[in-house]
């Protein structure tokens, strides 16, 4: 009931608030819930500021900022419920070079705080060179995807060239 | 509950088997545009009792299934096998001695699909309630889609509320 | 008819005057996230006479004025000049004699907007038409929107039949 | 009215043909008008098929699949009507680098096709190294954005650190 999603709420707020400032290197954010008539509805309002902007709606951040602001709300539900398994398919793609350094350490302290198994789907060379393991899809035969495992110089390689 | 082993076969371009091991910590996936690295991520919703055929990218349901190649006919069978590492003991009765479930959902081409527990046939429900209550399942905000992200953000409160329901 | 610069002040994130010469061929822009890229973009869109404050991130048109930093006050105008080459003589009249035209957008916060053309003010539409009869305007398809290019794909063929009408 | 549309489509349809094949090396595309009781009703249904896969329906094509089909639509509709400008918004981020690569040789074609002034704004070395002129947008003051030109190798420095 109510309790309970109070309760999360407080806890997610929580974890947002330090994922986001360390994503952003400063800045604030904050959870709130609408109120509503209907004691387990109403919505989650989102509010986050890069440092040094003025707090503004979401939608007036850019892509990169959009993205790295979701991925704060994805982890801080993790860190209060841990999700056995998540994916994350080329979330990086918005994101400039130091943003893409930001995420990945991000992914690392997830990963050493959680018993959560990643899969991160990406293009960026960055994100590659700070997984643990890597595999390639590839279309050897057009059309048809084939699962091989690679390392680091195998996969820049898959990447730059049609495999 | 640990997710330990994809197994895909006939599913959208994985027309040949394919096991992807899930291990700890961060595993990457790369490949060439239209490879097949969401296709992998939408195999794994699938199994896990995903009912709609629009959110998998395609008009209906059998669009998962392999269509075909210039060189290879179309499949009538797709299936993928998840393998969950249980020895903690949190999965629902009648599985909660068992140190391994293998969940596996199969379809036939306009025939629908089916659900089974360590080869035992069951509902889609029962699968959707082993995950659901392990804190994952087809919808889990943790299975992020591609160009999901700004979903998120441009969402209504209404909706961005289901990702509390998940931490509750 | 030829677009030759684009001067902005006070418009989002651009409290400083800008002026970006628009060359022919390709002219790149680059910049960390969060810089203001995507706000160019929309300062010539908003110049052409756009009209949906959502369709430039916002939810009143008054979110396009300089919203202030931690060091910076808010201001209460904004403004968008786009200079054009008529030397083809190509602008409806009473412009077709100009040969240069300079198209300005100017927004008081609380009071709306005003269009001028060559200092002579004008409604919206007249700047609407003149941007459509030279096949570009506010919702050209060729003005493409960050995440915009999978919109145009999944689009219904209702919506994606608008790009033919700009062909004819 | 309707002849015009139909002129208007059989130009667009010719030139999309001709841009994806010469993007993905191969395969087929066609658009087709979808009947309708009015008139000047009805839709446009998109057809594409990566060489050597089968016709499907477009959204079960990957992002970048996406991607460089939209491309070759929109600049087919320039082609048959050329507009004055052209601003691409981060078109390339779904891409690897070999699309990339196929989308900064078309956008060379129609430079050279047509009068139009494209605007390309893009986190990609590999595009960034095919404009004629490159501007770096900065926030030396956090929230304040400043437009400096740059050459390519300033342009690097500035999406791989905090400008
Ligand atoms: N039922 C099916 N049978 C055969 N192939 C299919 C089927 N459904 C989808 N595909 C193919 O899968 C490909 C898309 O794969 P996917 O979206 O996984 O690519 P991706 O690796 O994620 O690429 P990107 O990097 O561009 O996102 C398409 O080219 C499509 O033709
Ligand atoms: N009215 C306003 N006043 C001040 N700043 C604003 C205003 N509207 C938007 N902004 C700021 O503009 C920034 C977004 O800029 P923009 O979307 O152009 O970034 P971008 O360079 O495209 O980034 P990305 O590479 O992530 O897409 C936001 O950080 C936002 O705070
Ligand atoms: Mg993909
Ligand atoms: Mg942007």
């Amino acid at each position: 009931g109510k309790e309970r999603l109070v309760a999360a709420f407080e806890t997610v707020h929580g974890h947002f608030r330090v994922l986001f400032e360390a994503l952003f290197d400063g800045g604030s954010a904050e959870l709130r819930l609408t109120e509503s008539d209907d004691p387990l509805g109403g919505g989650l309002e989102v509010y986050a500021c890069p440092p040094g902007k003025k707090l503004q709606s979401l939608s007036l951040m850019s892509g990169g900022e959009q993205a790295l602001t979701a991925s704060a709300l994805i982890f801080a539900v993790f860190l209060s419920n841990p999700a056995p398994i998540c994916v994350l398919d080329e979330v990086d793609a918005p994101l400039d070079d130091s943003n893409v350094d930001r995420y990945c350490r991000l992914l690392n302290e997830m990963r050493q705080r959680t018993e959560t198994r990643f899969i991160v789907i990406t293009h960026h060379p960055i994100t590659m060179a700070r997984m643990d393991r890597l595999f390639g899809v590839t279309m050897a035969e057009r059309g048809v995807s084939q699962l091989v495992s690679v390392d680091l110089s195998r996969a820049e390689a898959l990447i730059s060239a049609d495999a | 509950m640990k997710v330990t082993d994809l197994r895909v076969v006939g599913f959208k371009s994985f027309v040949d088997p394919v096991h992807l091991r899930i291990e700890p910590g961060l595993t990457g996936i790369v490949g060439p545009n239209g490879c097949g690295k969401s296709n992998i991520l939408e195999s794994l919703r699938w199994v896990m009792g995903a009912t709609s055929a629009r959110a998998l990218r395609g008009g209906e349901m059998d669009d998962v299934i392999f269509a075909g190649t210039d060189k290879r006919p179309a499949r009538d069978i797709a299936e993928v096998v998840i393998t969950l590492d249980n020895k903690d003991g949190r999965a629902p009765a009648p599985f909660d001695q068992d140190p391994v479930l293998e969940v596996a959902r199969k379809i036939r081409r306009a025939a629908g699909s089916t659900f089974r527990i360590n080869g035992k046939e069951v509902r889609a429900r029962d699968v959707q309630l082993l995950f659901a209550d392990a804190s994952t399942g087809a919808n889990s905000p943790a299975l992020v889609r591609q160009n999901q992200v700004s979903e998120l953000i441009n969402a209504k409160p209404e909706n961005r509320r289901r990702i509390l329901e998940e931490a509750a």
